[in-house]
């Protein structure tokens, strides 16, 4: 399975749509202190079916809904959608029919989250399993937050195991 | 279960030794499974001693050094069993410049031998004259978060801009 | 006890709102103390939004915002009632480079207010281009730490030659 | 009082003599990674009595005397001399009768640490008193290890109270 873009809207500080395309090697990505950067990893880890408002830096899972500012109002709807490319056949059974695959997470102020893949509604369950079986998902050893670089170093043995298994 | 845990344990410790060589210009490292009768149970211990120290206890380690372990430990695992995706976020911060151009040799590296896809957020220059390319996030308006595609000079202007 | 703590209390306050506004370019900013009968035992509140940008929990705001909030708190309490001494370790890690330069600004501004002295690790060439006096670490023996006193050119230098 | 310098010998990284001048104003400490930058803040803590090994990244407190390299043996003593300037007389009754004040730790493997002030033996109470004095101190607020520049900012409303009380 190939990651192929990022689509947020309504997410914290992406208030409007906005798409990264990932491309193959790397793509660097950059601006100034607080302009939104850290955001997206929290959003692919998001519509990966993370289920922690702690690891979104939020009280309430709610508080990833873009909260506003001066100038503008409060949102009541957060979105995003990952693409992913399928053509190799990778994914699990149910989902393996077809040459993309759409992950979409959505959330809706005071009444929770709701995924879908390709339009299909889905289970928080059925989308952390999809990523399991590639060696990805929300708590990816591959995917550092800001500043937890060191936190393998510093975890105790039995923390480290999940490295272990996402190795096999 | 336990065959293939032990299979994928000496992968990891293989490219881990390996990794951290280059990585430090020398110096050894080692992962070794903690005692516990079954594997399935073990913990991950990490022996790591840059050139010329004696081995000590990782909290001993500086910054720096605790982070160049880390990420020798993540493409590890990288190596044995590639993920589709890799997010790291501002992990050349603690970096002093040629640890940074070491990393970015191994970045490159990783990179040439899996398909993996890279999202690298940094404020480094050097780390940014390496990409393949380069998204810019600006606030023009204030508190709403844009996305532009931009190049080297301009990613350059864009990070030396203040949000203000 | 009481007064005297409601009092520097105050101060704080002054000032953090002040050198919140001056690092930030803007923005509000202020401590509460928590609703402890007694203030001898009440706890303190944070407050902080940056230009533009919605009053959220401090939670929220990125790793830069966050040490820009913190370093306007510790210099708060300096300017109320001066250390004798203060050691910042690579606290400019985080920022970019707009922000190097305001954190320069601001040490060079309380410097010159108090007569705290202040030793600063930084690997950012503006911040060293910054200082009074530069100390150079090495390790020309492995694993042996040697101080050199150095100016700006050298001091680039030894940051650049790796420690292997 | 002034802080004029800080001598460690055998401490840390530092086997041989090493001492640091602390003038007015700005003093940067450069150098690559690993090569002793934050073992000097560690130092000066510790000769201000700080007790705990975490705080000095260490297990137990002799991980703190030098170790020795492949080249050389480890030491079996560490000591560090913390010079003060106090013309101005603002030092504890007990210490405030001379200009200057010299507060040495050492520190023995396997026998512990004993401190002195201008060559008197004293407790490590004496040395933490003497500090809270004048606003400083193993752990006082205006000493940022490296990685905890966000730590104010994490930490609970009550865990801050010690910041006001250094203010006050
Ligand atoms: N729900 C939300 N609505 C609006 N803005 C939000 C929301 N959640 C977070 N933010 C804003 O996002 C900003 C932080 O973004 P982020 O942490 O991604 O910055 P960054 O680019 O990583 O910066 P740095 O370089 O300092 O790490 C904060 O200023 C915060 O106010
Ligand atoms: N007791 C000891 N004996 C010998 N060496 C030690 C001892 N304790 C720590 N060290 C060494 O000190 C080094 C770390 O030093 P320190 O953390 O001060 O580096 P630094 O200059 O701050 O680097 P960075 O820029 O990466 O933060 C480690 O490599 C460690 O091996
Ligand atoms: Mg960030
Ligand atoms: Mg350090």
């Amino acid at each position: 399975m190939i990651f192929r873009s990022l689509k947020m809207a309504g997410f914290k500080s992406f208030a409007e749509a906005a798409e990264i395309d990932i491309e193959s090697g790397l793509t660097g990505i950059v601006g100034p202190n607080g302009c939104g950067k850290s955001n997206i990893v929290e959003g692919l880890r998001w519509v990966m079916g993370e289920s922690s408002a702690r690891q979104m830096r939020g009280g309430e899972m709610d508080d990833v809904i873009f909260a506003g500012t001066e100038q503008r109002p409060a949102r009541n709807l957060a979105e995003i959608t990952l693409e992913l490319d399928n053509r190799k056949r990778s994914a699990p059974a149910e989902f393996n029919n077809s040459d993309d695959i759409e992950i979409t997470r959505k959330i809706e102020r005071g009444k929770g989250s709701s995924y879908y893949v390709n339009a299909k509604p889905a289970r928080a369950r059925d989308i952390q399993l999809l990523f399991a079986d590639v060696a990805s998902g929300a708590r990816s050893s591959g995917i550092v937050s800001q500043g937890r670089i060191g936190a393998i170093v510093g975890a105790k043995p039995t923390d480290r195991r999940a490295l272990l298994e996402e190795a096999a | 279960g336990r065959e293939r845990l032990l299979k994928s344990f000496a992968e990891v410790n293989q490219h881990f030794k390996a990794l951290f060589n280059k990585l430090f210009g020398g110096g050894t490292a080692e992962l070794q499974l903690t005692d516990a009768d079954d594997p399935l149970e073990a913990g991950l211990e990490i022996l790591a001693s840059p050139p010329g120290k004696r081995l000590q206890s990782l909290s001993l380690l500086s910054g720096g050094e605790q982070a160049l372990t880390a990420l020798a430990i993540i493409f590890a695992v990288f190596l044995t069993n590639p993920a589709p995706i890799c997010v790291l976020d501002e992990v050349d911060a603690p970096l002093d410049d040629s640890n940074v151009v070491r990393f970015c040799d191994l970045l490159r590296d990783i990179c040439s031998q899996t398909d993996t896809r890279f999202l690298v957020i940094t404020h480094h220059r050097m780390t940014m004259a390496r990409m393949d390319r380069l998204f810019g996030i600006t606030m023009e308006q204030r508190g709403i978060s844009k996305l532009v595609s931009v190049d080297l000079q301009t990613a350059e202007r864009i990070r030396d801009i203040a949000v203000a």
